[in-house]
């Protein structure tokens, strides 16, 4: 279904952003 | 965190779902934290993907006939365009200030807006596909209704005809959502009622084709017969009754469990 591969690709994208946002705090713990 | 009552609402949402829990630990155990990195281009790819998703979410909202998905699929589009002007806006504040304590809690609302619409999107279109399901059920459920009133086997043979392919339509996408479903004991009742459907169906035509003999040698025993028919449909219904209640959960605490 498109919705699903729509709603994978959101979550992918978001996945990417979170990832790249941890990483600089993760550098502090 | 969340629990997902399908596996393919799962496989989508969880790994997002962990990273963002992450992030707020992250966020609260580095308080005033490094200097954020540039996140204009994973904004962006966000961006993206929410504008496809929001077309793909209309053109389904357009093409559906089910009045509940076109009344609930706008609202979680909303919440992820929202979540995705936030993301926008994180990604601007931090471009001006990478230490910015608002613009990290935009960003954490954002992602976690992101998490929520989609999951509210999902959700609203699993339920959709749900409400199909239960259709072909209620198909079955209305060709048992007239089993009462079978009384030759013309009618029987035209009632096979019509009852085979609701029912087995009907049992292959039951049999297709229980597998489908992450909570084990609603995907076991649903193959436990789907079993007993299958044992007696036959059950029932043999029963039906009995009355019909019956009542043409004359109608000796045929309240027997009719009795045993009644219930043999009736305890088809409930198993599917309980199929179709089982169906419409879609959380575990509504089973009154977990």
């Amino acid at each position: 279904e498109m919705i699903l591969s729509a709603a994978r690709s959101i979550i992918t994208a978001t996945s990417a952003l979170v990832r790249a946002a941890s990483a600089a705090q993760r550098e502090l713990i | 965190m969340p629990v997902f009552h399908t596996k393919i609402i799962e496989s989508i949402l969880e790994p997002v779902a962990q990273q963002v829990s992450r992030l707020v630990i992250l966020h609260e155990e580095a308080e005033d934290g490094n200097a954020m990195p540039e996140l204009a281009r994973p904004v962006q790819a966000v961006a993206l993907a929410v504008n496809n998703l929001v077309k793909v979410g209309h053109e389904t909202i357009e093409s559906s006939d089910d009045a509940t998905l076109r009344n609930d699929m706008p609202p979680a589009l909303r919440r992820v365009e929202t979540a995705s002007s936030q993301l926008q806006q994180a990604s601007d504040m931090l471009r001006a200030d990478p230490y910015s304590g608002p613009a990290r809690k935009k960003l954490i609302e954002g992602s976690r807006g992101i998490l929520q619409g989609t999951s509210a999107l999902l959700l609203c279109f699993d339920e959709s596909e749900v409400r199909k399901i239960v259709k072909e059920c209620k198909k079955v459920l209305d060709y048992l209704g007239v089993a009462e009133v079978i009384d030759t086997m013309e009618d029987l043979v035209q009632f096979l005809r019509d009852i085979s392919p609701a029912l087995s339509r009907a049992a292959r996408e039951v049999a297709a959502r229980a597998s489908e479903l992450t909570h084990v004991p609603h995907a076991d009742t649903l193959a436990r009622c789907l079993d007993s459907v299958k044992q007696l169906a036959p059950v029932l035509i043999c029963a039906m084709k009995m009355y019909i003999h019956t009542l043409q040698e004359g109608g000796k025993g045929v309240e027997d017969a009719a009795e045993n028919r009644n219930y043999l449909a009736q305890r088809m219904a409930d198993e599917i009754h309980e199929i179709i209640r089982v169906l419409q959960l879609t959380s575990y605490i509504e089973d009154g469990g977990e």
